[in-house]
């Protein structure tokens, strides 16, 4: 573990944490992708399927506990609780256009032809584009509320934060895996004009608003 | 297929 991967690792649980207390709070999931939730719940089940079969460390196994419920519950809430308040109308990214050629892809390109490989390689081609219902959603509306700006800023320095943690390894300790650091590439490009926006002007108080 | 590396990130 390194510092960067911590921080990482607590950057994405705040992540998590806002939006579901943003949720939670205004009982409403109002600008909020449930498309996206959906595609992250399912990175996490795919993910660690070895959750009981293979212990890294308590660290580890509480994490990937923690990201598994609160990404259902997350779910659970926009498409039960509060349903009256999902924007179906902006949420209309076709998530058929990801999973599929990130499903064939994982059975092109991953380390190990076994099903468990398979399944966490398609949850890292899955996770770089996770995101891209949210940000098509925000495009569409033209708009994102501050507290689901906060919630992407940090989602977005988690894999950021884990493309220095590569780096860092590469150098102290030779590992490196080509799958997850391409895909974290991508992932972290795809936020690229996000940062900026939220940089530019959130920070300065003023509210996202994309360019029309 | 890649280099097989062992799993210890979340």
């Amino acid at each position: 573990m390194n510092v960067f991967r911590l921080v990482g690792d607590l950057s994405h649980l705040l992540a998590i944490i806002i939006l579901l207390l943003k949720i939670w709070k205004t009982r409403s999931c109002a600008g909020v992708s449930g498309k996206s939730q959906i595609l992250f719940s399912l990175v996490f089940i795919t993910r660690y399927l070895d959750l009981f079969t293979n212990f890294i460390s308590v660290y580890n196994s509480v994490m990937k506990i923690i990201y598994l419920v609160t990404s259902l519950g997350t779910v659970y809430l926009m498409y039960f609780k509060f349903k009256a308040t999902y924007d179906s109308n902006h949420d209309t990214f076709r998530i058929e256009f990801l999973v599929v050629p990130v499903g064939g892809l994982s059975f092109l390109v991953n380390h190990d032809f076994t099903p468990l490989e398979i399944l966490w390689t398609f949850s890292i081609y899955l996770e770089s584009v996770a995101i891209l219902p949210q940000l098509f959603m925000i495009s569409k509306t033209g708009e994102a509320e501050t507290i689901t700006s906060h919630y992407l800023f940090a989602l977005g320095s988690y894999r950021a934060l884990y493309i220095v943690n590569w780096v860092y390894r590469y150098y102290t300790e030779g590992f490196f895996d080509l799958i997850a650091i391409v895909a974290g590439c991508v992932q972290t490009i795809l936020y690229c004009d996000f940062f900026y926006l939220y940089i530019t002007k959130v920070l300065k108080g003023k509210q996202l608003k994309l360019p029309a | 297929k890649l280099a097989a590396v062992k799993k210890d990130e979340l």
